[in-house]
């Protein structure tokens, strides 16, 4: 990897961001969507968190344009340059520009505005291009990535590193999440126990929290062995046997479920006005609890598992959405049985049902693997 | 035809070249891009350079990978700082 001369960087970890325009190519909110997604494979690996503005000054402003758009660097029509983009700095610096004669996508059959707008927003925050072929950062578009499996290479995540270091909770000394294991006691879950199942399961903030009565998993996918924390020694005023939770990615929100009430939190910190009853968000009387709960980020919607049916909250309406409950296993077929807990990662969700695992392609509409539960614990 | 439209590839490349090299490279916009000598010359060098960077077999020459990742979609931003 290597940066801008002068190692330009952002001197604040928390960024602005502003879409100044759209490309007809696609809906708004895959545009939305594809940038909040690019921002967030960044904020995966390092200190950095974005929020958007819609008025006004930002950080960074991501713009369409064709020929000349106002930098002295003009497009050139459809193919060869794809986008560019300025190192760190006010005014057009930190700036993500994309060629509008481009075919924008959210797939590979013309140019996948994700791919590209990881790479710019690269650029954004100071990376310069890799010679590594492998790394986001080299220059030349690869329509091969696999977008379902995407991931920074070790090179993009070195050099993002280089400038802000890891992310917060990397850190032993992190003020909000505390790190260090409990070591385990009689009576508490073994990992590796072939008959282990979960209470719920979430991700948060790029990591996978897997809830067991009085404590948790915690695994990062960039190391090798998960930590084991009480419930407690994060959020002191959450019960233990969780029945459901999920990462609202797009807020920075991880609800947790247990009974009839539902807490927010943001990283440690309970929000405010939580725990609130899970009948303020459209269900029934006759739902006492809630098995599951997954948040799919792409469409900004919740799936909640219930018995053998399943609910579909739109996040962005607030609201649930209507000709629901529907059968599980009829729109995703091959998940037969109640769901215990469930998460999404890599594009797949996965569902937990005992000691049993079931990755499900939501694309393809079927399950791709079973696996055991305690797989993503390295057993 | 074949002739003119061989000759008119040829033009075609050679523009390319000295865009792609002046755009990404840092190649001075006065240099001429036929160089006479074989193994240097800014061209050839800048050339090598760009091989190098993105992971080609340097030779110095336009081979025909060397032109089909000049002709791939890419970013804007240069390859070499300034």
């Amino acid at each position: 990897f290597t940066t801008f001369p002068g190692m330009p960087k952002w001197r604040k970890t928390h960024l602005t961001y502003r879409i100044m325009n759209y490309t007809p190519d696609l809906p708004r909110d895959a545009v939305d969507s594809a940038i909040e997604k690019a921002l967030n494979v960044w904020k995966e690996v390092t200190p950095l968190t974005f929020s958007r503005t819609d008025e006004g000054e930002a950080d960074i402003k991501i713009s369409f344009a064709v020929r000349d758009h106002g930098d002295f660097n003009p497009f050139d029509g459809p193919g060869n340059v794809l986008g560019h983009a300025y190192p760190p700095g006010p005014g057009i610096y930190g700036d993500a520009h994309f060629d509008d004669d481009e075919q924008w996508t959210r797939d590979t059959s013309g140019t996948n505005l994700f791919l590209v707008a990881a790479h710019e927003l690269g650029h954004s925050l100071g990376l310069f291009h890799s010679a590594n072929p492998s790394a986001l950062m080299y220059p030349v578009y690869n329509v091969l990535t696999d977008l379902a499996r995407f991931h920074l290479s070790q090179d993009d995540v070195n050099g993002i590193q280089s400038l802000y270091g890891g992310p917060p909770s990397d850190s032993s000394s992190d003020p909000v999440v505390p790190t260090e294991s409990v070591p385990p006691e009689p009576g508490t879950p073994a990992a590796c126990d072939p008959t282990l199942s979960f209470d719920a399961i979430s991700t948060l903030r790029g990591e996978i929290l897997f809830f067991k009565d009085r404590h948790f998993w915690r695994k990062s996918l960039r190391t090798l062995e998960p930590g084991f924390y009480l419930i407690s020694s994060f959020w002191p005023s959450l019960p233990s046997g969780l029945d459901a939770a999920y990462e609202e990615t797009s807020k920075d929100i991880v609800f947790i479920f247990k009974g009839n009430q539902f807490w927010a939190m943001r990283g440690t910190e309970v929000q405010a006005g939580y725990p609130k009853g899970i009948h303020t968000l459209g269900f029934p009387p006759t739902v006492r609890k809630i098995d599951a709960a997954v948040f799919d980020k792409e469409k900004k919607k919740t799936y909640f598992f219930v018995g053998d049916k399943y609910w579909r909250y739109d996040e962005k309406r607030q609201s649930m959405e209507p000709g629901f409950p529907k059968q599980i296993a009829e729109d995703f077929p091959g998940v037969d049985s109640k769901v215990d807990a469930a998460f999404e990662a890599f594009g797949f969700y996965y569902f937990f049902n005992g000691s049993s695992q079931l990755e499900f392609d939501p694309n393809a509409k079927k399950v791709t693997h079973v696996l055991k539960s305690n797989s993503w614990l390295n057993c | 035809y074949p002739v003119d439209r061989a000759a008119g590839d040829e033009n075609n490349s050679m523009e390319l070249i000295q865009q792609y090299l002046e755009n990404y490279y840092n190649l001075g916009k006065d240099v001429k891009p036929f160089v006479r000598r074989r193994d240097s010359g800014p061209v050839v060098e800048k050339i090598r350079e760009m091989q190098k960077f993105l992971g080609l077999e340097v030779t110095g020459k336009v081979d025909s990978d060397t032109l089909a990742m000049m002709r791939r979609p890419r970013c804007g931003v240069p390859d070499v700082g300034d």
